[in-house]
């Protein structure tokens, strides 16, 4: 089992598309995926098709309730591809949780029972460095940080980076990161001089893989299915498979 | 004094933008403006020029360890236009606020010094639904929503219309909220789409002004200066300038 975290405290940089997108290109290639809504936005389970009004037992139900409810685990419409469901619940984490001591460990915790059920496990987190982040990070092998071109985008990596290195110290010392460029225009002078100076700032902590922009994959979250099936033709599908390729071949030499 | 609120769960709605520009075009209108950053990611004081490790006090000296500094509020380069900065602290709201009683009127009370000394405070919240954008709604005169017309941008304004009616029942009865449509672009069919559901939905809750895609936007943020004193011609300057004037309309009648 393979745990991905999706983590930028900046909003809007297309962390829930890559969540979604990535998910469904692995499950599509036959592995068994589970997927966690951590963002009390509810956006991967909506863009999933579930309409957070109609759960009962979502992501809070682990992390600060613990009522450990057998329902949470929910199939979507698509083989191999599970969700965990979130709700405005889950947006209380911070008031809640860092009284208990090692409440960084409690997602780890939760996802033993999966070691041998699921092959990845991808956790789409909130644009919050709070507590569900600390959470995920401590839980996960890789952390995946879309970013976009932009310069509040980039200026957001020094609060993560900071937020690495403390959980690298204290509850993790094993996550690894890797950026992925997301929303990209290439007619876009700004976004060719940033990503030239991501390239010279980060190097090989770089995924090759780019995804540009592409209005198909708003189209695809009001249809609430992954792009892959609502828009197999369109460039981001390709480039969210490439995406996944590339996550595999990183798995197989780590 | 008229206090405005600009806040949005869903991230990279333009949230800061809105607030950087419509901050310097009622300054050069001639009014007194103070900006307050309440994000953790502290994008405000970098798009006015400020970095967040060249300043000792910061708006979490207010909000959480209240050592009532001196030297917080800072003149930006404008005229009539002042900052009160933000750095990683104020992403600690969540853990310690609300607690203490009555933590939702900080900056209300914080501000009753400056009754006479500034026509308008905005305070720019951070993407997330906490302690910190409580307070902000509790101290506003108006909530403006920027809102991008896209699927998830929608459906975040549910949770929100949720905490408005909380905040008017239970700690500010005045609070009005006006919707702005941001980074509109009018090539793309769903955003004409999603237009006319939002004028459908909310109608006079709509402000009439649109701010369309520039890309002149993100250069000016490169450069730290506002919109209309980096590119004084471009779309996006007038249509601030617009909603500046829509706005002064709206707090005249009210
Ligand atoms: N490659 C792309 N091309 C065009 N639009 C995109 C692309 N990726 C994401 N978007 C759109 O941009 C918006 C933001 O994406 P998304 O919600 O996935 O970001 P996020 O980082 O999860 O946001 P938040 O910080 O609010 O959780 C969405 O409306 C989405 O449809
Ligand atoms: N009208 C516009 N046209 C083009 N780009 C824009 C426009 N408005 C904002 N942007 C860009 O979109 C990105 C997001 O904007 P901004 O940071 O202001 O959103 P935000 O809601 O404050 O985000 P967060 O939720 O992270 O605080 C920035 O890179 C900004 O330069
Ligand atoms: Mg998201
Ligand atoms: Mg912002």
């Amino acid at each position: 089992m393979y745990t991905i975290a999706i983590a930028n405290e900046k909003g809007g940089v297309a962390k829930t598309t890559t969540t979604t997108s990535l998910g469904a290109c692995l499950a599509q290639l036959g592995h068994r995926v589970l997927v966690i809504d951590l963002d009390p936005q509810a956006n991967l389970s909506l863009a999933l098709g579930m309409e957070s009004a109609n759960i009962s037992s979502t992501v809070a139900d682990i992390l600060i309730s613990q009522t450990n409810p057998n329902a949470i685990v929910h199939h979507t419409s698509l083989n191999n591809l599970d969700l965990i469901p979130a709700n405005y619940q889950i947006g209380l984490a911070d008031r809640y949780l860092p009284v208990q001591s090692s409440y960084e460990y409690k997602l780890q915790k939760y996802l033993q029972q999966y070691i041998d059920v699921y092959d990845f496990v991808i956790l789409d987190c909130p644009p919050h460095l709070g507590a569900v982040t600390t959470i995920a990070l401590t839980a996960a092998d890789l952390l995946l940080i879309p970013t976009q071109v932009e310069y509040f985008s980039v200026y957001a990596l020094r609060n993560l980076m900071d937020l690495v290195r403390k959980i690298r110290h204290q509850t993790n010392p094993r996550l690894m990161y890797r950026l992925l460029i997301t929303m990209y225009d290439r007619r876009n002078k700004i976004h060719r001089i940033l990503n030239e100076h991501l390239h010279e700032s980060f190097n090989s902590g770089l995924m090759n893989t780019i995804i540009e922009t592409d209005t198909k994959l708003r189209e695809s979250q009001i249809a609430g299915k992954p792009i892959i099936y609502h828009s197999p033709k369109s460039r981001s599908s390709s480039q969210y498979q490439a995406l996944a390729q590339e996550i595999l071949e990183y798995v197989q030499e780590t």
